[in-house]
């Protein structure tokens, strides 16, 4: 397994530098970030208690418009950009929108039921 | 096998739904019940979830300490153990989601609106996860969703993804050809059912390439039957 913020730390393989780019971030992810914080802000009717914490949480939009670059590069056939996620950090997004629990890596439980083999073929 | 197959063509799955912040791993739960009570009785119904988040405590005997939780989350294996026990679970619209676990457990025995059978966990074969989904209905399985903080559509297939899964989700379908521009193929995938309302990714789903296990995607892949009750 990779360590917790593995996104952060994986090696990066080297693509095309036109190849899946998102429809949604420009080259710079924030050039007119400010612009997509109000965008997302109204799409998503996201308000902060004070200026604060509207201050923390536009930089941490700012990362995850540089987040949804990175996954953008290493997934190219899918589209990355702006979600309703993109003001929470990366562990407030495991804390609270994740549910799996279990520190350790989950593995089947070795009492369950195993489904019989099904024919595939024919 | 058929090359392609989606359970939503076939109405075996209930609207998308908005876990908030408070994902109980009960929602691929109740998913795969909900796929599976319909097979048993012809009826699409939606199950609460909420259930799960106020009744369901039941542990993990495999880990000290590993109890589903109310919206600290849970393990799917735990929800349909704790359904199996319970007798069943109610209907959504007997049992609302309110989003949070602040409050007492409201289960009504004599308003279950589907109950388990018996639940399975399916091999690592990709091919035995697609023949159990279209002989059973939709499956429950666990995810890294690292991926899918910023996932906005398409068929996501990334290059490197961990295999530590930290979310539970429906599987629902699979197509045989994703457009994957940068590998000059078309890749196979399968279709996901999250519960993250139908704002995020594609009208609520997700669709992830097939073949080598991504993100852990074939990793803990449960099946579920249902058995006939008679609601009220």
């Amino acid at each position: 397994s990779l360590p917790e913020n593995s996104d952060d730390a994986l090696i990066r393989q080297v693509v095309d530098a036109d190849a899946g780019v998102s429809e949604t971030l420009s080259d710079d992810p924030l050039l007119g970030a400010e612009h997509h914080f109000t965008l997302f802000k109204k799409k998503y009717g996201k308000s902060y208690a004070n200026q604060e914490e509207h201050n923390f949480r536009f930089k941490v939009f700012q990362k995850n418009l540089k987040r949804a670059r990175r996954h953008q590069r290493m997934d190219p056939s899918a589209i990355h950009g702006v979600t309703q996620f993109s003001d929470l950090t990366r562990s407030e997004f495991k804390r609270t929108v994740l549910g799996l629990r279990g520190s350790r890596r989950l593995r089947l439980p070795t009492d369950a039921n195993t489904a019989p083999i099904l024919p595939t073929e024919g | 096998l058929p090359e392609d197959f989606d359970w939503r063509d076939h109405g075996a799955v209930t609207e998308v739904k908005n876990q908030g912040s408070c994902d109980h791993a009960g929602v691929q739960c109740t998913g795969a019940l909900e796929g599976a009570n319909y097979l048993a009785t012809g009826n699409l119904v939606s199950l609460s979830e909420q259930q799960l988040v106020d009744c369901d405590h039941e542990c993990d005997p495999e880990e000290a300490g590993a109890c589903d939780s109310g919206c600290n989350g849970g393990l799917m294996n735990s929800a349909f153990e704790y359904t199996l026990k319970a007798g069943g679970l109610m209907k959504e619209k007997d049992y609302p989601y309110t989003g949070t676990d602040r409050g007492t457990c409201k289960f009504d025995k004599s308003k279950i609106a589907a109950s388990v059978s018996n639940f399975s966990v399916v091999s690592l074969d990709e091919d035995q996860i697609a023949a159990n989904l279209v002989k059973n209905g939709p499956l429950a399985v666990a995810i890294n969703a690292v991926f899918m903080q910023t996932y906005v559509g398409g068929v996501s297939c990334p290059y490197i993804c961990s295999k530590r899964l930290d979310h539970g989700v429906l599987l629902v379908g699979y197509g045989s050809a994703g457009y994957a521009p940068v590998r000059m193929k078309e890749k196979p995938y399968w279709i996901i059912k999250n519960s993250w309302g139908e704002s995020w990714g594609e009208s609520g789903f997700y669709k992830i390439c097939r073949g080598r296990n991504i993100c852990g995607v074939d990793s803990m892949v449960s099946t579920v039957a249902a058995v006939q009750t008679t609601s009220q």
